[in-house]
């Protein structure tokens, strides 16, 4: 049973490239058929894996504009079970050309339908920000997963992107659950991280994951050769933590 | 003579609003009239000032869409040179209502005009995209500064805000310039920061400021009690480098 996960948080710089890349390829690594689609116009899930925006003449964005079937768009990576539908510079202008659409919201919903079947998991790396393309992956999604970073200006947008997704679910996709809310670069020695982890549980309990990602610098060194880090680095704490987060998704799934 | 300053860079967590805060409460430490104007929808400026987004009844909102005169929606800051125009949650509507007017490019450049005389400074912190709200500001703007965080996915990104700067020269603001390109979260214990600082310098030169912001978890700590840095930790490298980015950006001014 195919499993849309959209990973979504609008303040900028959380995480969520660098967990949309590394969860898709953890799940790959444990056999799951997985694709990861880029929906963010700046393109970095396309170049983590490897796939360079340039070559993308075709991308997410035919999808969305011209309908073209994501069947064609699909992309290998260099893991077995990890495709991507990369991004390109076109879906810059998505967001405004979407506009006058009457399914504006649905598009990506309704491109899903014909190749959800074929994988286990679909990832969305969503841009910061909570306009259409966010809208429609929130829209097109079984599930949200929000990357929190442990700091304050993080802290303070997570009521309204929650308000957002009551919102979504209210009007366009009633079955949207939040698959959790995970803590990014956490570091032991910043009171901040602490403070942030302990009220964050307090408020979310059970909606927070157990994994926490730990600050590595091998998970910002990793995108620079194009590969998820459990090809760059497999023993480092960072690919560890998404293995762990992982399994703990997948044991979620009962 | 007035200068606006527009921070900008679609990447998201590069430090737009650190700076934004930080070098607004530097210069009006320096006894420069400063306006600070938050035109993200996050309001991660607003409340870094101390200033409550809940009582922001009236923010930039008002100015763009009901064109409410910007003097009366000044607000006072802890620091006597310092004032702010703060953003609320209404502003996440803004770049969709905005695209029917014919005038949208500009409606910030023309709400600045009445104003601008009264501040030496006037800096506008900028959401993580290429939107209509960036637009704005970058067209209303006289020069740009570039927040460039020290690792490989901003640098990525460098390439495509630096296109659309040369599109609003061409387009809608001719005597727009490139401030600078400010170094931020150098941590000289990690080998990317070194990389990324050597290869920008090499292809931007002058472009790119003497001062570099240092990674201070005092910068990350200040938001939560409402202060900038001046105000939380006068003495951390935190604060002592944006004294230093003030000093720089005074000193051109000659
Ligand atoms: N756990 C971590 N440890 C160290 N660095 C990290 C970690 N997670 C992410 N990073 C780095 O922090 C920066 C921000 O992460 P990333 O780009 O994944 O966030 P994002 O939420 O996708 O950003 P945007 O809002 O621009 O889409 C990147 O340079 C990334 O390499
Ligand atoms: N030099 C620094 N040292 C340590 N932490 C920093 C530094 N600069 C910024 N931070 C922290 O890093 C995070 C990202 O910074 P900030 O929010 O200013 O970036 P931004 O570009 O404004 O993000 P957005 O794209 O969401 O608007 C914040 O939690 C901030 O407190
Ligand atoms: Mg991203
Ligand atoms: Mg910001």
């Amino acid at each position: 049973m195919a499993q849309v996960v959209c990973i979504a948080n609008q303040k900028g710089g959380v995480g969520k490239t660098t967990t949309a890349v590394n969860l898709s390829a953890s799940l790959a690594v444990a056999e799951k058929k997985t694709l990861l689609i880029d929906i963010d116009p700046q393109g970095n899930a396309t170049s983590g894996c490897g796939a360079q925006r340039e070559e993308a003449s075709q991308s997410i964005y035919q999808a969305l504009i011209d309908q073209v079937p994501l069947k064609d768009l699909l992309r290998d990576t260099e893991l077995n079970f990890l495709k991507i539908i990369p991004s390109n510079i076109d879906l810059i202008g998505a967001e405004i050309e979407l506009v006058p659409f009457p399914d504006r919201e649905i598009r990506l919903k309704n491109a899903l339908k014909e190749i959800k079947r074929e994988f286990d998991f679909l990832i969305i790396d969503c841009p910061p920000s909570l306009g259409l393309l966010t809208v429609n992956s929130l829209t097109a999604a079984d599930s949200v997963l929000i990357p929190l970073q442990c700091e304050y200006y993080p802290m303070e947008g997570l009521s309204q992107l929650l308000k957002t997704i009551d919102l979504i679910k209210i009007r366009l996709n009633p079955e949207l659950k939040i698959q959790g809310i995970l803590l990014t670069m956490f570091d032991k020695r910043n009171n901040i991280s602490h403070q942030v982890s302990e009220e964050v549980r307090k408020h979310f309990g059970s909606l927070v994951f157990n994994t926490v990602i730990p600050r590595n610098v091998r998970l910002s060194e990793s995108p620079s050769f194009g590969k998820p880090i459990i090809l760059y680095d497999a023993g480092s704490r960072g690919a560890e933590s998404y293995l762990d987060l992982a399994k703990e998704i997948l044991s979620r799934e009962g």
